[in-house]
């Protein structure tokens, strides 16, 4: 890695790695990883992220948004002061199969629902721990954003059965973060209007024009359910037009932070991620050989579009019941996965603590004495919005982001503060 | 009540999940050479593969 240091760090002691799993219960399946062990602390929590899409690789939050390094236009590295590895063991996974450089050599191994997402990471981290073994009895906490709202409670749910049933090596989860995610789509499509009437994206009367779209959406969605097919592929066309038509009246209007405009068909610029993997010397310093680097791929895409309107909430509360935590947090300026829908099923969900979540107030997160979101907490159940950012929190708001994540895993994200009269999430 | 609504000839067309996909990687101007890793031949030069049959290979970077 051509990483320029002036951080003082020795590379001697950095622990950072990259590696394959072959994948067990696949034809010829193997997933690719990073892993960076903790700037500070062998002992801090161990973080999985996992990057949406669906069919979006890692390499994209790892370079853009939390990961160790930036590239820089040089295609050199640069430290990012604001890395989640400054208080995690941080992993990134390119999944599912076929993207980034996991690879099969079986187009059987194309995943299409959760269960064969969450079958994959999980048998990852039993072998992961078994080649780390000194990192089992860490605190362990899944991550992720955008469409990683199904894969994280999917993958949640699947190391929490493995771990009562004894099954391998126990994973000591202790929570989940999802950011701007798509997790119950019932809800969240029927809040796109609401919320781009909120943000002045359209008027009142297409408002009323594009909420007769909402009953056969919520239809549609009801007859996929969790499990559905045929169905949830006719809610996915059904319930689009919803968004679609959002975009009509919003123009060039950038879907992923409603602040900033795509320029063309340009929203973001990530090519230097591709450039920099393509890159002879990285490519060997990674051991890939001559496996493409696949940064998005539309097939994995298009195989998960039965998975899409499928309902990845029902698996959570049971694991609330069982203490293991949750946040949920947004970027207020995101549409495409705004917060007041993430907002609206958090409050809708049925768990123990439904009413008292409901009913407790919104506090300011501050980060530095600023207020940097406002945040909900009932139990292990956690809410945040947070403020001037889009879709990617960590890319927009770093230092917010990473105080997030810090706080979280050390259940110090909310705390009264001295005057008992002011509840603040704050050190 | 739909009608002038799933109709409208600005809706995306049958073809919509391809085009959504393509969309989503262009916006973020990226150029994948493949629509996915489906690799059917020998892999050359990957030291990490070249570790053989283990379920795991991992290599420290530098």
């Amino acid at each position: 890695f051509p990483l320029f240091d002036d951080s003082g760090v020795s590379l001697e002691e950095l622990g950072h790695h990259a590696g394959y799993y072959k994948i067990e219960h696949s034809h010829a399946a193997r997933l690719f990883y990073f892993f960076f062990e903790s700037r500070n602390r062998k002992s801090d929590p161990v973080v999985i992220w996992l990057t949406g899409g669906p069919g979006c690789s890692s390499e994209l939050a790892m370079f853009y948004e939390n990961g160790p390094f930036k590239i820089t236009k040089n295609l050199s590295l640069v430290w990012n002061e604001y890395g989640w590895d400054k208080v995690s063991n941080l992993l990134y996974v390119d999944q599912p199969v076929g993207t980034g450089f996991s690879y099969s050599s079986d187009r059987q191994d194309i995943r299409h629902d959760e269960n064969g997402v969450s079958n994959d990471l999980y048998d990852l981290l039993q072998t992961f721990f078994d080649e780390h073994p000194d990192l089992v009895e860490n605190d362990f906490f899944i991550t992720g954003e955008s469409y990683a709202g199904h894969y994280i409670p999917a993958l949640a749910s699947r190391i929490h059965q493995g771990n009562k049933a004894k099954e391998g090596t126990h994973i000591n989860l202790k929570g989940f973060a999802i950011g701007n995610g798509l997790t119950d789509p019932a809800i969240q499509y029927k809040t796109y209007p609401d919320y781009a009437l909120d943000m002045g994206i359209i008027t009142k009367s297409q408002h009323r024009r594009i909420n007769l779209l909402v009953p056969p959406c919520e239809l549609a969605i009801g007859a996929c359910g969790t499990d559905g097919t045929l169905s949830c592929m006719t809610s996915y066309y059904v319930c689009n037009a919803i968004f679609t038509s959002i975009m009509l009246h919003a123009g060039d209007m950038n879907h992923y932070d409603i602040r900033k405009k795509c320029e063309g068909s340009l929203c973001y610029d990530f090519s230097n991620m591709e450039k920099f993997l393509n890159q002879q010397s990285v490519r060997e310093a990674l051991g890939v050989g001559d496996i493409e680097f696949v940064s998005c791929s539309p097939t994995v895409y298009k195989a998960m579009l039965v998975d899409w309107m499928r309902n990845s909430e029902v698996g959570i509360p049971a694991l609330l019941e069982d203490g293991i935590k949750m946040l949920v947090y947004a970027g207020e300026y995101d549409l495409i996965c705004n917060w007041l829908g993430n907002s609206r099923w958090v409050h809708a969900m049925q768990w123990s603590g439904k009413e008292e979540f409901v009913a407790s107030p919104k506090v300011p997160f501050l980060v530095d004495g600023s207020e940097a979101g406002l945040l909900k907490r009932h139990g292990p159940l956690s809410f945040l919005k947070v403020h001037d950012a889009g879709h990617m929190v960590p890319m927009d708001q770093p230092k917010a982001a990473l105080e997030m994540l810090k706080r979280w895993t050390r259940g110090t994200l909310y705390e009264k503060s001295s005057n008992p009269q002011i509840l603040v999430a704050d050190m | 009540s739909f009608a002038g609504i799933f109709d409208d000839p600005r809706l995306p067309p049958s073809d919509f999940p391809s085009a959504q996909a393509e969309k989503l990687i262009r916006e973020l101007n990226l150029f994948p050479k493949s629509d996915t890793n489906i690799i059917h031949r020998n892999i050359q030069n990957s030291s990490l593969l070249a570790a053989g049959e283990k379920k795991i290979v991992e290599r420290r970077l530098r």
